[in-house]
């Protein structure tokens, strides 16, 4: 038996709108420590890993560890029935082969339950060690956003170089080339406000713009994202959901032949 | 010239 009642129901909404457009098919993973997912897109270019953990929950009901494969589209379309300040709570029993979505609104005057179909999905679990990274970006999400998508416009690819002048995001393509570079601010008014860089060297590494583009769609989750980068080795691209978990996303990067 | 890389490269399945 599983039960699982999230009063900010609106997160579980915004967490399906991030990933419905990069996975098809994923499972879910239930335990003690939380409600987990890691699956790839179908290239296998790009990963995420979701983590909501069982303290963010009302309550917590979780009796033995149940995985249940999940359309993530038609998950997210049940969802989208959720009112923004509904409470949803996901139920389903040990070996059933439905989960169900229940909404309730604020005032308890509105009560709903949607049940899905569960479906076997072969998930291929990768390990992700813990890494030292050469450098750590912490920035406004929706400048982060923005400057992914203002620069798909220009070319395909980003090239992230962190050295001791800041950030720098560089394209180019048949039009023209592009560079933009954030500097370290931390005298700004509001914390979210602040772009910190953490840079024990320089690192320079080239990224598909359109997986970026899909993993900013994570924007409405937090105020800052962080962008954690090591010579060849995939970039972490995380945004904190509230106080309870968070959604990283992996891309590997572009190799030079 | 540039190949996109596979996550497998990085990481190993478990």
């Amino acid at each position: 038996m599983l039960e699982l009642r999230l009063v900010q129901g609106s997160l579980l909404k915004k967490v399906l709108e991030s990933v419905k457009d990069l996975v098809n098919d994923a499972n879910f993973d239930c335990s003690a420590t939380g409600f987990s997912l890691q699956a790839m897109d179908s290239s296998h270019v790009a990963l995420v890993a979701l983590l909501l953990r069982s303290e963010g929950f009302e309550h917590y009901r979780c009796d033995r560890n149940l995985s249940m494969g999940m359309n993530l589209n038609n998950m997210a379309k049940m969802l989208k029935c959720a009112g923004n300040d509904d409470i949803v709570t996901i139920k389903a029993d040990d070996g059933g082969d439905t989960v169900t979505f229940m909404f309730e609104s604020p005032t308890q005057d509105k009560i709903a339950d949607f049940e899905m179909k569960l479906m076997d999905i072969d998930s291929e679990h990768l390990g992700i060690p813990e890494a030292e990274f050469q450098a750590i970006v912490r920035m406004p999400s929706a400048e982060f956003a923005r400057i992914c998508k203002d620069l798909s416009s220009i070319g395909d690819t980003v090239v992230i170089s962190v050295t001791k002048e800041g950030v720098k995001f560089s394209t180019r393509g048949d039009i023209g080339t592009a560079n933009i570079v954030c500097r370290q601010n931390t005298t700004v008014d509001k914390p979210e406000d602040a772009t910190v860089i953490e840079m024990q060297e320089p690192v320079s590494l080239t990224f598909a713009l359109r997986y970026m583009n899909s993993f900013t769609k994570a924007t409405p989750l937090s105020n800052q994202v962080t962008i954690s980068l090591s010579s060849e080795l995939p970039v972490v691209v995380e945004y904190k959901v509230a106080e309870m978990g968070y959604i990283r996303f992996y891309l590997a990067p572009k190799l030079e032949e | 010239k540039s190949t996109q890389g596979r996550l497998e490269s990085f990481f190993k399945p478990v």
